[in-house]
């Protein structure tokens, strides 16, 4: 494992603890996309099956284990324990079209033609393009606080520092993985309209918001 | 392509 990959994980991590702390010390999901972590708690779910098959190494397991948990965690306190904060009128982007779009190119575009297979692919689409509804919801309302924009810093980070790690991968082991690097740069070019507003108006401003 | 290689990223 590499610098890169090792970042990468951490601050996904980071990201998703800094979420569910946010949402736990504030005893609040406003402005928060539930569709979003709901797709998130897919994406983790369909990838990591191979928990059940395949032993990498605890540190593999380990991280899963945490991503899963604290996916399910953070959806539970969106639609349960904090329902009653939950922004649901801004929280309008229709995830079929996602989903459905997406479960058809896992089926068409893979590895190989196997169920854990077409699910871990479906998941590495899926994630590409999750962020959405959140970055909708901005764009809807006009605004992120202060420390969702950190959550969504930290998400777009990870990605991007995975990009480098397949190009260190490539030099160094000879490895690729097309699905993944054209995922990978999807989903970072997502983030880059809002890591350009993060850098430029992040520092000392409360709000942030996202043009339509 | 290896597949157990891939599966070792997160």
């Amino acid at each position: 494992m590499n610098i890169f990959r090792l970042t990468g994980d951490l601050s996904h991590l980071a990201a998703i603890i800094i979420l569910l702390l946010k949402i736990w010390k504030t005893r609040s999901c406003a402005g928060i996309s539930g569709k979003s972590q709901i797709l998130f708690a897919l994406v983790f779910t369909s990838r990591y099956l191979d928990l059940l098959t395949s032993f990498i190494s605890l540190y593999n397991t380990t991280m899963k284990v945490i991503y899963i948990g604290c996916a399910y965690a953070t959806v539970y306190l969106i639609y349960a324990k904090f329902k009653a904060t939950y922004d649901g009128n801004h929280d309008t982007f229709r995830v079929e079209f996602l989903v459905v779009p997406v479960g058809g190119l896992a089926f068409l575009v893979n590895h190989d033609f196997s169920p854990l297979e077409i699910l871990w692919t479906f998941s590495i689409y899926l994630e590409s393009v999750a962020i959405l509804p959140q970055l909708f919801m901005i764009s809807k309302t006009g605004e992120a606080e202060t420390i969702t924009t950190h959550y969504l810093f930290f998400l777009g980070l990870y990605r991007a520092l995975y990009l480098i790690n397949w190009i260190w991968r490539f030099y160094f082991e000879g490895f690729f993985d097309m699905i993944a690097i054209v995922a990978g740069v999807v989903q970072t070019i997502l983030y880059c309209d809002f890591f350009y507003l993060y850098v430029t108006k992040g520092e000392g401003r409360s709000q942030l918001s996202i043009p339509t | 392509d290896d597949p157990s290689q891939k599966k070792d990223e997160l």
